[in-house]
């Protein structure tokens, strides 16, 4: 018995391959791969006395207890049995090759000289998890007891939700205490649904999504939680909350409306007693981004910049006022305005006012006064007043080209405050009159 | 002021009333500036060991009641620099302003006096008004006084200073005003006011002069600080804007 190192990969041929094997040979070669693969064996060539049922020389293909064939003759030949271009696997890591020559090699009296045999193996991976329905066929004991994984080389089971792979690795046991879901959308489901649930559960399902998104629960036919007539859900029962307040208990055949949840964060509790035998339930759920109210003005002096059909969490609006009015909260003006959608759907700062900016009463003009040209005391935007210089004594001091009219003029501005249209906010200045005595003295007497 | 009439309400706004060392005028230049003679802050021939107190009285033509309309502080006194006080005979660059720490309301009785922009002011006969609360004949004057004079020919004050014998400066910043025949004059206590005339085209009064020295009161030509040839110096202190 011969056997190969462990490789992925290689070569079998028979003795002194190419030249004619020896007669009176038995040789078993022992091919074996790593674990969680199984061999593939192919010959390339084959050069074996053929007789009948291949009772002289042959070579025989073994794998897992089982004897894969028997082979003896030439490729392509009728005579004998040539594995041909077949390829055989074993369902283990191990192969047996078996190489047997019989004392002569003669055909009707004249010696043949047959080369033998090449063959080629390689690992391919073991598929464990479809081994294991052969492996019920024979009734043999499941890889997994829920669900099994394959992956080169190996394999690993894992459990239905709400249920918890042991440390065996194989076997599932209930625990459904702490499921979370952070998935925007999904199903959730009692154990074993539409079949009945187990007894004895304490499940809680916990949905979280991202802070801006709202979950919708939508429940499936069937819907069945044991139930009483005259006590309510004395027995098995579904509660959920949202943001942790209580939005249902549910039991019975009803399923319960669809559930607006406005929360991103959703608990469903599920209970049963020892007995019974509901289907139980299951439920869709999905998000929805949270949208804050349109925003809409108070005034029309309100402007909200880049207006968007729709607004959700985490976008802002930004308010001015059109000119000559100012931003006010609460009666405190302000320089700007920014209101951003909250998780909640709200908006975090209510929408401002927007009142018209007040110049104050226009300032005193020494030896001069001033009047309104539009409504007498109104000091806001777009009011307008005439300084004046209290003549004959003082006279306004104005440059070339302008007039005491256009000098005198103010108007209350978008900033709040008197400007003249050439010298802003600078008052015009009242200048003495010298010279001009109004009672001169007259001499008449000549 | 000598031969002179009694000045009516309004009839020289300008015209304030200084006590210092002594009786005194001077005249409103805009709202806060009073134009006055240096002398009348630091007089010739005097002992300054102690400073005067500088009160400044204006809108009314009756001492009593120009008092009663009370003292106007001064901020600033600005003597022009080419004064000499211990040069008794010399009186050029008689010329001071000061500086009132608020200025005043100005109204019929409260207004001020125009500086002159020409030299035609100064020429031969040309009639101006002399006004102030200073000695009329041997007494002082309650009510304020005023004399119309003639601007007087240089030469002939020159050729009336020589025959007194007087070494008194008769400079170009100066000119006389008078006459030896009018007997009308201004006279002590008048310094400082202004030398008023009336500019036809404009209808304007200017001060053209300041009251400054004289021999004698009424008896011949009395002596006027040139205020045209310091108008950019007044316009320079008082800074005057645009």
């Amino acid at each position: 018995t011969i056997h190969l190192p462990q490789k992925l990969f290689g070569e079998v041929t028979s003795p002194l391959y190419p030249k004619p094997y020896p007669n009176n040979l038995e040789t078993t070669t022992v091919i074996t791969v790593p674990t969680g693969y199984r061999v593939k064996l192919a010959f390339w060539h084959f050069d074996l006395e053929p007789s009948e049922s291949c009772l002289y020389d042959y070579v025989k293909i073994s794998a897992d207890k089982k004897t894969l064939g028997r082979f003896c003759g030439q490729m392509g030949s009728p005579l004998g049995n040539p594995p041909g271009e077949k390829e055989f696997i074993s369902q283990g890591n191990k192969m047996l090759l078996t190489f047997h020559t019989d004392f002569s090699n003669e055909e009707n009296g004249t010696i043949m000289f047959y080369k033998g045999f090449l063959a080629y193996y390689q690992a391919v991976d073991l598929d464990e998890c479809a081994s294991q329905s052969n492996s019920l066929e024979e009734s043999l004991q499941p890889r997994c007891q829920h669900l099994c994984h394959n992956y080169i080389g190996g394999y690993f089971c894992s459990c239905r939700p709400g249920y918890e792979l042991q440390n065996d690795g194989h076997s599932c046991q209930v625990e459904c205490s702490s499921e979370l879901y952070t998935e925007p959308s999904g199903y959730i489901s009692s154990l074993e649904y539409p079949q009945p649930y187990p007894a004895d559960l304490r499940c809680n399902y916990s949905i979280r999504v991202e802070r801006g998104l709202t979950l919708h629960l939508k429940f499936l036919e069937p819907f069945e939680i044991d139930d009483h007539q005259q006590v309510h859900c004395p027995y098995d029962q579904l509660q959920i909350y949202a943001n942790g307040r209580n939005i249902g208990e549910f039991c019975g055949k009803q399923k319960p409306a669809d559930l607006d949840t406005s929360s991103n964060s959703v608990d469903l509790l599920f209970f049963t007693d020892e007995s019974g035998d509901s289907r139980g339930w299951k439920l869709h759920y999905t998000t929805e981004v949270i949208k804050c109210p349109q925003p809409k003005t108070l005034d029309q002096f309100t402007i909200i910049q880049n207006l968007q059909p729709q607004y959700q969490f985490r976008d802002y609006y930004i308010a001015t006022c059109k000119q000559g009015y100012q931003l006010v909260e609460e009666n405190q003006a302000l320089l700007s305005f920014t209101a951003v959608c909250q998780d909640d759907g709200t908006w975090h700062r209510a929408m401002p006012r927007c009142k018209i900016k007040d110049c104050g009463q226009p300032q005193h003009l020494r030896n001069g006064d001033f009047n309104y040209t539009t409504t007498e005391g109104v000091n806001t935007y777009e009011a307008r007043i005439q300084y004046y210089c209290h003549e004959p004594y003082y006279k306004m001091h104005i440059k070339d080209g302008s007039s005491e009219s256009e000098r005198g003029t103010y108007t209350c501005t978008a900033q709040g405050l008197w400007k003249n249209e050439k010298a802003g906010e600078k008052l015009p200045r009242c200048l003495p009159v010298c010279g001009k005595p109004v009672n001169p003295v007259e001499q008449k007497q000549r | 002021i000598i031969g002179g009439k009694v000045a009516k309400m309004g009839n020289f706004p300008w015209q304030a009333f200084t006590s210092i060392y002594g009786r005194g005028g001077g005249a409103l230049l805009g709202d806060r500036w009073i134009l006055t003679a240096a002398h009348t802050l630091y007089p010739k021939d005097h002992d300054m060991t102690h400073n005067a107190s500088v009160d400044v009285f204006l809108g009314h033509v009756n001492i009593s009641d120009i008092q009663k309309l009370s003292n106007h502080p001064v901020r600033r006194v600005i003597i022009h620099p080419d004064y000499q006080q211990e040069d008794s005979n010399n009186f050029d660059a008689d010329i001071a302003l000061l500086e009132l720490e608020n200025s005043v309301t100005l109204g019929p009785n409260l207004l001020p006096i125009c500086l002159p922009d020409s030299n035609t002011f100064y020429e031969y006969g040309h009639m101006g008004y002399v006004s102030g609360f200073g000695i009329m004949k041997n007494r002082l004057s309650d009510d304020l006084k005023f004399v119309h004079l003639p601007v007087a020919k240089r030469r002939l004050c020159e050729k009336w200073l020589r025959d007194k014998r007087r070494k008194d400066v008769f400079s170009q910043n100066m000119f006389c005003a008078g006459d030896p025949t009018l007997k009308q004059d201004s006279c002590q206590g008048d310094s400082g006011g202004v030398f008023a005339v009336r500019e036809e085209d404009t209808d304007r009064w200017v001060a053209t002069g300041i009251v400054s020295w004289g021999i004698g009161c009424g008896g011949g030509y009395g002596f006027y600080t040139n205020v045209f040839n310091y108008v950019d110096w007044i316009k320079k202190e008082i800074g005057e804007e645009d």
